[in-house]
């Protein structure tokens, strides 16, 4: 389900997250397997990984300690799938 | 740790820097790249050779945005800061760095040696960690160079794919470097009592020092708090048999071996105002039930009992500790006494007295 929209503080923060999660949470689908389906994660789901993978509360909800994380300088390679 | 296999198929690899930053000398940069790529050769069979055109396995470039044919973009000063391919022919093993960031050899900007280090663990075919500690986790964070950055998980990760160095004696992760107990330039980053016990912390590590039977016990600080981070700057016991852990703007509360749930909390919610950034020592005073938070040459007064700050703070430390004039480096109470520390110095004080009683080595507490 796509999170709700009053879970953001600004437009500024929707962004930060929707930027980050495609970055480093897109599961690559690997166009060579024939007739895969696109298997598009929630940003929800994306989310409870990120949780999950920083040790943080999984709510799948960009709660404040979650944006902190995402605005921490960091390494551009992605967190999963790869 | 993560793995992108198959990883290289061969042990000696080559590099080149094909630009340069102008945000350091070429000199310092060379010797970062350099030394970023000794860590991992440190503990695997890998030789790297440098040379200076044609193409390297490991291609190492500084740029902005979009840049060359690269399929992954930078995004200008902050958020991401580099980025690496894992093994392969093309961009396999290339290393790119965000021009606009702020590169240095120190720990303003972004260190470029740790950054590096990092990013060459992805040329190796390691994926992120989610070991705080691991170099490898996604979250950029300074530690001292002089630390050897590569925590136990980093090093199981790389030597899953490559092995150990052939001469290593055995093939468990090489713990690259214990600090030497008796080393008389050694300083601390924090020191708090434990029931009978005195805990040194520096760096990865922690010395606990029984001083009822001069023995000592040197080991690392994830053996006992798995979740806590290396370099704690401040640490004290409060009067519930806890301990409370604080590096920049974060604390954890330990009882025994468990950090309590909800940590770490800003410390804000002590009741510092926003612009404490960090505790540079703590130290609670069991005979009152008060704790004294050192900060820069002041200090606050926390009521352990009220659970809040008292008015009136901060204070000139000075003022109210006679003879403490520098920044507290670490503090702790034994035996009704504080013993302050600052560079290669410890002094013992008497807080009843506000006296300092003597200048002494500052590992005497080590027997050595």
């Amino acid at each position: 389900l796509p999170v709700h929209p009053e879970n953001y503080n600004n437009e500024e923060d929707e962004k930060l997250v929707e930027d980050y999660l495609n970055k480093f949470y897109a599961v690559e689908p690997d166009p060579n397997q024939l007739g895969w389906k696109i298997n598009a994660e929630s940003t929800a789901e994306k989310l409870q990984k990120m949780q999950k993978f920083f040790g943080l509360k999984v709510t799948g909800k960009p709660d404040s300690e979650t944006l902190e994380m995402m605005k921490k300088p960091r390494c551009g390679v992605p967190d999963v799938g790869l | 740790y993560g793995v992108t296999l198959p990883g290289w198929k061969k042990t000696k690899l080559t590099y080149r820097i094909v630009n340069y930053t102008p945000d350091m000398s070429k000199e310092d940069v060379d010797n970062a790249i350099q030394k970023a790529l000794k860590v991992w050769s440190t503990v695997t069979p890998l030789i790297f050779t440098r040379i200076h055109e044609g193409i390297a396995d490991i291609m190492i470039a500084f740029g902005t945005k979009a840049h060359g044919h690269c399929p992954r973009y930078f995004d200008g000063p902050l958020g991401v800061l580099a980025h690496a391919f894992p093994p392969g022919n093309g961009f396999g093993g290339d290393a790119h760095f965000d021009e606009d960031e702020d590169w240095t050899t120190g720990s303003a900007g972004f260190n470029l040696f740790l950054v590096a280090a990092h990013e060459f663990g992805h040329a190796l075919g390691l994926s992120h960690s989610n070991d705080q500690r691991a170099l490898m986790f996604p979250n950029y964070a300074y530690v001292s160079p002089s630390e050897f950055p590569l925590s136990p998980d980093d090093i199981s990760g790389v030597q899953s794919i490559y092995g150990s160095q052939p001469n290593a004696p055995d093939k468990r992760p090489a713990t690259p470097t214990s600090p030497k107990t008796c080393d008389s330039q050694m300083s601390f980053d924090a020191i708090t009592t434990l029931r009978r016990e005195v805990i040194f912390l520096k760096g990865r590590h922690l010395w606990r020092v029984y001083p009822d039977n001069s023995q000592v016990e040197l080991e690392l600080i994830s053996t006992f708090w798995p979740n806590l981070p290396s370099s704690i700057q401040a640490a004290y016991e409060n009067t519930k048999d806890q301990i409370l852990f604080f590096k920049g703007n974060k604390f954890w509360v330990i009882s025994g071996y468990q950090v309590l749930p909800g940590y770490p909390k800003n410390i804000s919610t002590l009741g510092f105002p926003k612009g404490v950034k960090k505790i540079d020592a703590a130290v609670c005073n069991k005979n009152t039930g008060k704790t004294d938070f050192f900060v820069g040459d002041k200090y606050w007064r926390y009521d352990e009992n009220s659970q809040s700050m008292e008015t009136g703070y901060p204070r000139r430390t000075v003022d109210d500790f006679p003879g403490i004039r520098q920044k507290v480096d670490a503090v702790f109470q034994q035996k009704g006494f504080f013993y302050f520390f600052h560079g290669s110095k410890q002094w013992e004080f008497d807080p009843t007295t506000k006296k300092v009683i003597r200048e002494i080595k500052r590992n005497s507490w080590f027997n050595c």
